[in-house]
């Protein structure tokens, strides 16, 4: 996040940070107890899903909290359009966790936005840890800025016609040099409506970071929301692991073979 | 429950807890 400040923790419970081979790559966020939302483009080039780890409850990439929770990927799910009509169109991935989050004052789902939602006088914000300067500086903490929405057929001027599709929409700040960067893909926009924050946005792509006239492109959201909904009713849970034998249980039946064995040399 | 917070700022979470709601802490 370019032009951002550190964000204190519970302010934005449902930012989630996908790490690969123990980095962080990308920025997700929380939409139900085993899933988290996020950009397909994280998760492409054949990566292997078992390097991949999504932390929670988090604000200090280097500091686990009282609440961080840690966890291991289960299954990822990609937009079928990704990279379809566009190099980066179709720019969302539903990732589910082989555990349960545990929900607290730190770690809450965020609301997807409805396919009718109507974008106009909102406060929204993106939030995550990619680099802080066009320079490539990073920071630890999770920052945050205030972007505005900026009209659809604003940004196919800027950007050109062909590269901004439907399924994508524009925020930033022109003044102020307030944009995403680098390491924010998959991170939320969210706005907040009537006190409850929406996700409209995940941070997706641009022409860097720093160019005043090219603001952030993000997948549009309510573009995807059926989508998005099918696939957390009907996609079955992850195969729980079957308890171990319990060490009493286990040292009975320890005993009783031992006790076979030397009878049946006697 | 398992939040380890004073009884003033527990708040109870079920599993369909809503969704977009920061926890607002009172004064």
């Amino acid at each position: 996040i370019l032009g951002g400040v550190d964000a204190l923790e519970t302010k934005w419970p449902w930012q989630a940070s996908v790490h690969y081979a123990g980095f962080h790559i990308c920025g997700g966020s929380i939409v139900d107890e085993y899933w988290i939302l996020s950009a397909a483009h994280c998760f492409d080039r054949n990566k292997n899903i078992k390097a991949f780890d999504i932390y929670v409850g988090l604000v200090d990439l280097k500091v686990a909290g009282n609440h961080t929770q840690w966890f291991e990927v289960n299954r990822v799910i990609i937009h079928p359009t990704y990279g379809l009509y566009h190099p980066i169109g179709g720019d969302i991935a539903l990732v589910q966790l082989k555990t349960r989050i545990v929900f607290s004052d730190s770690v809450l789902p965020i609301c997807i936005a409805p396919p009718d939602l109507t974008l106009s006088n909102l406060s929204c914000w993106a939030t995550g840890w990619g680099y802080i300067s066009r320079q490539g500086d990073t920071s630890n903490k999770l920052q945050e800025v205030r972007l505005p929405l900026i009209p659809w057929q604003l940004c196919q001027l800027l950007y050109g016609q062909t590269d901004i599709l439907p399924d994508m929409l524009c925020a930033g700040n022109f003044r102020n040099m307030k944009t995403a960067c680098e390491g924010d893909s998959g991170g939320p926009l969210v706005c907040e409506f009537d006190r409850t924050w929406v996700q409209i946005g995940i941070v997706s792509w641009g022409q860097g970071c720093a160019y005043p006239m090219y603001p952030t492109v993000f997948a549009r959201v309510s573009f995807f929301s059926k989508w998005i909904h099918h696939h957390i009713e009907n996609t079955p849970l992850p195969l729980q692991p079957l308890p171990a034998l319990s060490s009493t249980l286990g040292a009975i039946i320890s005993v009783l073979m031992t006790s076979l064995a030397v009878l049946s040399m006697l | 429950t398992a939040h380890r917070h004073p009884a003033s700022e527990e708040v109870a979470f079920s599993r369909d807890v809503a969704c977009g709601q920061r926890h607002v802490q009172g004064k």
